[in-house]
């Protein structure tokens, strides 16, 4: 842990009494390797060691008895502090339906999230819709309609030839039709440099009133999860993120670097597969899952 | 990107700021990069053309001592697809059953997802796509079970192939890795031999996480190969150093995209030609 390898780097310098600002660079230096370890971004973890340099240099750190530890205090109030900042949960239109637009990279966990999502607005007191606007990916459709059967769940499937913008257009009238003030736009995986599927999702948008842009995300993603970021915000303004797959073990940097890259809130993190697996976005476990 | 410039201490930043880019892990990038120093010093290299060309040889010297190939000389030869939820596994499997039609071979697949919402329906699709029969349980159905009817279903009309999709798994739950060794028994006890090719896929975009899945599901399940999906994306899979030198399993193929014919075999140069572009 980022903890031990600073006890084990100042205990070599212990010898000599106080703490130079050399040593902090040596302690600072494992801070940089502990965040590139968890899969922060190169230039977000530069800018963070950057960021807390001037008080690991202060004397709360070099006259401390322990002063590996005061650093790891340091990166730890950041880090929630960096992560945490704007905290909240979906936000409702004030004209009903609300409606969710959910994106992301392939496999990331869209078509589960929407199911997830729609159980939440419903404990919430809301009545929600599902739009199985994912009309590539062999059998997506089936996956969302089982979804919404196993779970009582509404879902408005593709009818004839339609294309998703039209489909997400047919889903929010539907859900008016039906009294559902919530619905949950699931679309198919696509790349961030993919330009004709980024032009859907600006299509879709102008069928629709979008209340809440949010990107699902892998906690698993590695380096590139600031260029996807900043690729899709580019594309259709992010509000926010949902990071899945939080029951492994990825220390999740990518949640960081994402937060740096878009200003944007993490709202929800997904924790199983199953409907019922999705949690409130909490910065302090999230930082200490970074930490290590 | 690397190019037209002075071999100072600038330049080896920039070239472990590309490898880390690439998800290499900075342990990695740092042997390639102090090596790379040495190697300017003792060889006299003036340029930075002349230090990333040989570079590039060196590591092009390392991915092409490892033999790559597939090995599918049973009968039949089974191949199980393992790997983390949304990896691409099922989509690989079609391709491969598509790839293998096209080399003359003749394949069965086994619907061994039996448990994720429409996995079976996905598979079904694929089977279809690539014109392979596909042997299919109900959702809730014994894995182990689709395996079974699968291999029989094959030896019955002499196939060659037996293609194994598996459910997602993230290899921190030991209850769903332990049933991997299950399905390796299956196979054991069907043909007299495990499965001649046990395929990790594993996603482009995933970081550090990838070296402990592979490290996790090689112990559940002795991996014959790597399938690196996803590499028509931005991220570049740099965790394939660290996962082929701590396991000794090689990439085997890679996935190019989401249409039938976008798998590859790994292709070291060009592997190489992406992630200095
Ligand atoms: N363990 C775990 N698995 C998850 C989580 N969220 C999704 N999954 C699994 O991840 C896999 C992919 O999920 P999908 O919902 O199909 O992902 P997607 O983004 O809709 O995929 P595409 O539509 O192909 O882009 C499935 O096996 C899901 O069960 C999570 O929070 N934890
Ligand atoms: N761009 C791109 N997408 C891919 C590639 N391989 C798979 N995909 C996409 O990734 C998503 C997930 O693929 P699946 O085959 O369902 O993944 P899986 O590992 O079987 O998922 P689970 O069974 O849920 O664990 C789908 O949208 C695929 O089309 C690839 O090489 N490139
Ligand atoms: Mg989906
Ligand atoms: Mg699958």
């Amino acid at each position: 842990s980022l903890s031990e390898r600073l006890t084990n780097i100042f205990d070599r310098f212990s010898g000599r009494g106080k703490l130079s600002r050399e040593d902090v660079e040596a302690g600072l230096r494992e801070v940089r390797m502990a965040l590139l370890e968890a899969d922060v971004n190169f230039k977000v973890a530069k800018a963070f060691v950057e960021s807390i340099r001037e008080r690991a240099v202060g004397s709360e750190v070099l006259e401390s008895l322990s002063p590996g530890q005061q650093i790891v205090k340091i990166v730890n109030e950041e880090l929630v502090r960096l992560l945490g900042g704007e905290q909240r949960r979906l936000r409702y239109s004030p004209q009903p339906p609300t409606v969710v637009l959910l994106l992301g990279l392939q496999g990331c966990g869209k078509t589960t999230t929407a199911a997830k999502l729609a159980l939440a607005v419903r404990r919430d007191g809301h009545r929600p819709m599902l739009v199985a606007a994912d009309t590539y990916r062999p059998a997506a459709v089936q996956q969302l309609a089982k979804l919404g059967k196993d779970n009582q769940l509404p879902v408005t499937l593709p009818q004839g030839g339609m294309l998703p913008p039209e489909l997400c257009a047919v889903g929010v009238a539907e859900a008016k039709r039906l009294n559902c003030d919530v619905v949950i736009l699931d679309t198919a995986g696509r790349l961030q440099i993919d330009e004709k599927m980024l032009d859907e999702l600006k299509e879709i948008r102008k069928r629709v009133d979008v209340g809440e842009t949010l990107m699902v995300v892998d906690a698993m993603t590695g380096q590139e999860a600031v260029n996807v970021a900043t690729a899709f915000d580019a594309a259709v303004s992010i509000d926010g993120v949902i990071l899945t797959k939080l029951d492994g073990d990825a220390r999740g940097g990518a949640a960081l670097s994402m937060r740096q890259a878009l200003g944007k809130p993490i709202i929800y993190c997904g924790v199983g597969e199953k409907p019922a697996d999705l949690e409130p976005f909490a910065p302090d476990r999230m930082a200490s899952r970074i930490l290590g | 990107v690397m190019l037209r410039r002075d071999l100072d201490d600038e330049f080896y930043d920039d070239l472990l700021e590309v490898l880390v880019g690439a998800d290499t892990g900075m342990g990695v990038a740092e042997t390639f990069v102090s090596a790379l120093r040495l190697r300017v010093k003792t060889e006299r290299i003036s340029t930075a053309e002349q230090a990333l060309a040989g570079l590039k040889a060196e590591m092009l010297e390392a991915l092409n001592s490892r033999d790559r190939r597939l090995s599918l000389d049973q009968s039949p030869s089974v191949v199980v697809v393992v790997g983390v939820n949304g990896s691409g596994k099922t989509t690989t499997l079609g391709k491969l059953a598509h790839r293998l039609k096209e080399e003359g071979r003749s394949v069965v697949i086994a619907a061994a997802d039996t448990f994720r919402a429409a996995a079976i329906d996905q598979m079904k699709v694929w089977a279809e796509r690539s014109g392979t029969l596909v042997v299919t349980h109900q959702l809730g159905a014994d894995a182990g079970a689709v395996v079974f009817d699968a291999i029989a279903s094959a030896q019955a009309r002499g196939a060659e192939v037996v293609l194994v999709d598996t459910a997602g798994r993230l290899h921190t739950k030991s209850n769903l890795m332990v049933e991997l060794a299950k399905v390796r028994r299956v196979v054991e006890r069907a043909t007299g031999a495990p499965p001649q090719e046990t395929l990790l896929v594993i996603e482009a975009p995933t970081g550090m996480n990838a070296i402990a899945q592979a490290h996790a599901f090689h112990e559940a399940m002795p991996l014959t190969g790597i399938v690196l999906t996803k590499l028509d994306g931005t991220s570049r899979g740099g965790t394939i150093w660290a996962i082929e030198s701590e396991l000794n399993v090689p990439v085997k193929l890679v996935g190019l995209g989401e249409g039938i014919d976008d798998l590859n075999v790994f292709d070291p140069a060009a592997y190489l030609d992406a992630l200095f572009a």
